[in-house]
C-alpha cells in the first residue's frame, strides 16, 4: 500500500509504542 | 480450602485484590494472578520498589530504558490514572483490562480517542493528527515529503471531521472507526486470553477459584 494512500491513524497504529505486545516477551 | 502459599507473602504497595480487579474488568481472577507475576518482572526491572516507571515501561517496551516515543509515554499517562508518575498494579490491570479481546469495543475506541487527543481537549485537532504522523516517522525508516504528509493528514482528517469544524470529537471519532475498524486492531491484546500460560507459577497456587 502506498503510504499517500493510507489514513493517518492507520500508519499511527503501527507504531511500536503501541506495541502493547512486547510486554509479554519474557 | 485456604492456601498456605500465600500466606505472608510482600505485597507491592498498589496492590489490590484479585477477586475485586476480577469484577471490574474482562480478567478472571487467576489472570490477574498471573498478571501480577508479570507486573512484579516489570516493577522490578530497574527499581525494585512493586511499581512501574516510566524507565522500565520503555525497558520492556523496547528494551532500551532511554528511549523515548511519544506514543509509549501516552499509553503510560493513560495507564497512570492516579497521575503520580508510576503504574501500580490496579491501575495496570484495568488499563489492561481494555485491550483483553473480550472488552467492551466501546471501551477501545474511547481509550484509543484520549491515547489520541495529545492536549487533553476532549478532541483531536489537525495539528495533533500531524504531529503524531510525524512522530511515527521519526520512528520508522519511512520517509515521505513535506506535501505527502499534508495530504495525507489533510484526506484523513476531511473524512473524520464530519462536522467540518477542524476537529474530531468522540461522536466523530467513534462513527470513523466504526467504518474503519482495522484503526482500533492494536487496541485487542490476543496474548491477554493466554496470560495464564505465559504466568503460570502463581496460577497454581491460587486461593481462589474462578
Amino acid at each position: 500500500v502506498a503510504p499517500v494512500t493510507m489514513n493517518a491513524f492507520e500508519l499511527i497504529s503501527t507504531s511500536q509504542g503501541l506495541n502493547l505486545s512486547s510486554l509479554f516477551e519474557k | 480450602m485456604g492456601c498456605f502459599c500465600s500466606k505472608g507473602v510482600k505485597r507491592t504497595p498498589g496492590y489490590e485484590e484479585p477477586t475485586v480487579l476480577a469484577a471490574e474488568t474482562p480478567f478472571t481472577v487467576s489472570e490477574v494472578e498471573a498478571l501480577y507475576e508479570l507486573f512484579k518482572k516489570l516493577s522490578s526491572s530497574i527499581i525494585d520498589d512493586g511499581l512501574i516507571h516510566k524507565e522500565e515501561f520503555n525497558l520492556a517496551l523496547f528494551r532500551n530504558r532511554n528511549k523515548r516515543n511519544l506514543f509509549a509515554d501516552r499509553i503510560f499517562d493513560l495507564f497512570d490514572v492516579k497521575r503520580n508518575g508510576v503504574i501500580e498494579f490496579g491501575e495496570f490491570v484495568r488499563s489492561l483490562g481494555v485491550f483483553h479481546p473480550n472488552a467492551p469495543i466501546e471501551d477501545k475506541i474511547a481509550f484509543a480517542f484520549r491515547l489520541y487527543d495529545l492536549r487533553n481537549t476532549g478532541s483531536i485537532e489537525q495539528e495533533e493528527l500531524k504531529e503524531m504522523v510525524l512522530a511515527l516517522l521519526h520512528e520508522s525508516d519511512l520517509v515521505l515529503s513535506e506535501d505527502v504528509i499534508e495530504t495525507i493528514v489533510d484526506k484523513t482528517f476531511s473524512q473524520a471531521d464530519a462536522k467540518g469544524d477542524g476537529k474530531i470529537d468522540q461522536e466523530e471519532w467513534k462513527e470513523f472507526v466504526s467504518k474503519n475498524p482495522s484503526l482500533i486492531r492494536n487496541m485487542t491484546l490476543p496474548y491477554l486470553k493466554d496470560i495464564t500460560l505465559a504466568f503460570p507459577s502463581f496460577v497454581l497456587r491460587s486461593e481462589v477459584e474462578d
